[in-house]
């Protein structure tokens, strides 16, 4: 464990955590993309399939219980939840999420550590969850204004890969027999993904303005 | 060290 991958993982719970405060505190998911969290869920679920076969440590095996569990918590919220579902913009949540299943996938037939089930689930979850969060940035273009805490939530979550990033960075100084190419070159696509929310951001946060992405 | 393709990442 290194001081990035620690951060990243707390900057990843962070936003789970705004995530579920926003729901539970407001009722409401405006603005939030089912198909992403419902993407996530998937993502927690195909990664996590050895959470009872290799014990790592207490805080990799709670960690990964926590990112599990508010996952379908959040994704059973949207669903259910009287309040919470009404307020699901499912006119712009459109975007066509099945098809970053089949392709993530796909490549993850083609391109994984071993061709075993479980790495190829795994390398599956590394792919999807690069490209799980475009229908929740289609969804923001699409609802114009951002509020505070779903602008916040979509900042961590994009913060936490780029940490990773040092993380696999400084993991090849210390090891240069380290390498998750995989991981890696996902890892950057996700975080580029990001690149034009990031920016608006800024310009957000540097005129003290509201979150706007061009439509 | 975790074997190669050991992920103790999240």
């Amino acid at each position: 464990m290194n001081i990035f991958r620690f951060l990243g993982d707390m900057t990843h719970l962070i936003s789970i955590l705004i995530l579920l405060l926003k729901i539970y505190a407001t009722k409401s998911c405006s603005g939030i993309s089912l198909k992403t969290q419902e993407l996530y869920a998937l993502v927690f679920l195909t990664r996590y399939l050895d959470l009872f076969t290799d014990f790592i440590s207490v805080y990799n095996t709670v960690m990964k219980l926590v990112f599990i569990a508010s996952s379908l918590a959040i994704v059973w919220c949207m669903r259910n939840h009287p309040l919470v579902r009404r307020s699901y913009d499912k006119q712009l949540d459109t975007f066509r999420h099945y098809f970053l299943l089949l392709a993530s996938f796909l490549l993850a037939l083609l391109l994984h550590e071993k061709f075993a089930f479980q790495e190829v689930l795994w390398a599956f979850s590394i792919y999807l969850e690069a490209v799980a969060i475009l229908p929740q940035l289609v969804l923001l273009q699409r609802s114009g204004n951002v509020d505070n805490l779903t602008g916040q939530y979509v900042f961590f979550l994009g913060a936490y890969r780029a940490l990773y990033i040092f993380n696999w960075i400084y993991r090849y100084f210390i090891d240069p027999h380290f390498t998750r190419w995989i991981a890696c070159v996902s890892g950057l696509v996700q975080t580029a993904l990001y690149a034009d929310f990031f920016y608006y951001y800024f310009i957000s946060w540097k005129n003290n303005a509201k979150l706007q992405l061009p439509a | 060290l975790p074997e190669e393709n050991d992920h103790d990442e999240l």
